[in-house]
Formats: C-alpha cells, structure tokens, sequence
C-alpha cells in the first residue's frame, strides 16, 4: 500500500510540470525510501531522472516496491483540478491498476478524489553511473531560462562554453547570431542569483535548443540550476527539490 | 557538421 501525502498540491504540480513536455508514459518507482522517476525523450536524445525523497512529504508510507506506469498528460488533467494550497494524497494498492488521488481543504471541509488508470510501460531504466565533470556551475534558473529563450529564437543549435573567467551561451543562425556572456560573482544578501563556476578545463559543447527549451521548463521547482559539463559525457542539468531532485542528461552535438 | 548523439549511448541498461 502507498499513501503519500504532499503538505501542498502544488509541489507535485509544479514536479509534473517541469518535465511532462518532453516525456509522456514514465514508470514511478515508488519505494520505502521515496519516489524515484526516469524516462527518456521520444527521439531519444534526453534523460530525465527524478527523485523526491520521504522530506519531500507531509506523510508518507509504501509498505512494498510498486511500480505506477503514468501517462503524464492524463494525469496533469487531474493535477489541474486540484487547487495549490490543497493537500494531495496519492493513494495505491500492492498490485494497482489504478492510482486514487484525494485533495483535500482543511479549511473548508472540501474533499475531491480522482481515480486515474495506470499504462502498462515497457521502458528500460538505465544505470546513472557518476559521471566525471570538467566544469560545474550554478545559476539563477530565471537566468539561464532568459538566454535559452532568447538566444533559441536565432539558431536551432545553443553552445556553452565555459573558462574559468566566465560562461558563455551563443548560437547562430539565418538569421542572424548572438551571444549572453556571465561572469561568476556571489551575492551574499540573496545566495540563489550568485553565479559559481567550478572549472578543472575549459569545455565548449552544442545542444540542441528545443532540448535546452524543454529543460528550462524544470525552473519551476528551483530559483537556481546546476549546470555540470564534460566532453565525454551528456550535460547534467539539475534542479534540486527540498528532498530530492529533477535532473536533465543531454546529449551534445559532436563534429563528425 | 555536427551530429546529435543518443543519450543511451552514455548510459547501460539496468
């Protein structure tokens, strides 16, 4: 039996909306220890992992490993009738078919309960080994989201490049080119706009910007994201939940 | 030219 209570449905709100994008069907691994996601993008190209541990709920109980298979899209439909201050309880058995959502408003005594029918998905899960980084860095989500979406609207390709003097996002395109350049600094009033940079070699590496613009749509759950790079290794974007995470592996584009 | 790599290229299945 799982019951997980989240003190706010907006959390998990907010979690679904900041990947449901770019994967449809995903497997929930629900376990004693939390709740733990994975899927990969239709053209198979990006990775998102997921994990909201015990702190992330109010209350929280799976007495066995249960697997629910969910269509992001119908259940983002029940998310919607929920309101955000509500509390959200997902409920399902040892073997379900189904998952029971239940929001509830203390203050007014008001109860709603979804039920939603669980796919059968056949995906793999991949092993996530610890990659090794040459660079991490850290930035304001909002940031980052502003150059994705400014500089994706020029080229259909985004680089960053990164020294240990400072970041650089550029793209080109038909049209025309551009180019945001970020100098680290730290803000000792409010830590989540400092931009850090941790470099062992410069890297400069091309994504594909409508993979760029699905991941900035995770800057929902976290004022700041982690941005760790490597030549030899998909980008890994993190945005971190009070107990757990939402992280993106990208694949880079590489000169043939 | 630049190619676009599959992630599961990086990652093995569990």
């Amino acid at each position: 039996m799982l019951e997980a209570k989240f003190e706010e449905a907006s959390l998990f709100k907010r979690i679904i909306d900041g990947f449901k994008d770019c994967v449809q069907l995903v497997n929930f691994q629900c376990k004693e220890d939390g709740i733990i996601a994975q899927a990969v993008d239709d053209s198979r190209v990006l990775l998102v992992s997921l994990e909201i541990g015990v702190e992330a709920f109010q209350e929280y109980r799976c007495d066995r490993p249960v697997t629910l298979g969910l269509d992001l899209n119908s259940l983002s439909k029940i998310l919607r009738c929920g309101n955000n201050t509500d509390t959200l309880t997902l409920i399902a058995e040892d073997t379900p078919d189904h998952i029971g959502l239940v929001f509830e408003d203390n203050k007014k005594g008001r109860v709603a309960e979804y039920i939603l029918k669980l796919m059968d998905i056949d995906a793999d899960f991949l092993k996530i080994e610890e990659l090794e980084y040459e660079t991490t860095i850290s930035l304001p989500s909002s940031e980052f989201s502003k150059n994705v979406r400014d500089l994706s609207q020029l080229g259909d390709s985004l680089s960053i490049a990164v020294t240990k003097d400072n970041i650089k996002f550029s793209t080109e395109g038909d049209i025309g080119s551009g180019s945001v350049l970020l100098q680290p600094f730290i803000n000792m009033e409010k830590p989540q706009e400092s931009i850090k940079l941790e470099m062992e070699s410069p890297v400069d590496l091309t994504f594909g910007a409508k993979y760029l613009l699905d991941i900035v749509k995770g800057s929902v759950l976290s004022e700041t994201i982690g941005i760790r790079l490597s030549s030899e290794a998909p980008a890994l974007f993190q945005f971190d939940l009070a107990s757990g995470f939402l992280q993106f592996f990208l694949a880079p584009k590489f000169n043939e | 030219p630049l190619r676009q790599q599959s992630i599961a290229s990086f990652f093995s299945k569990k």
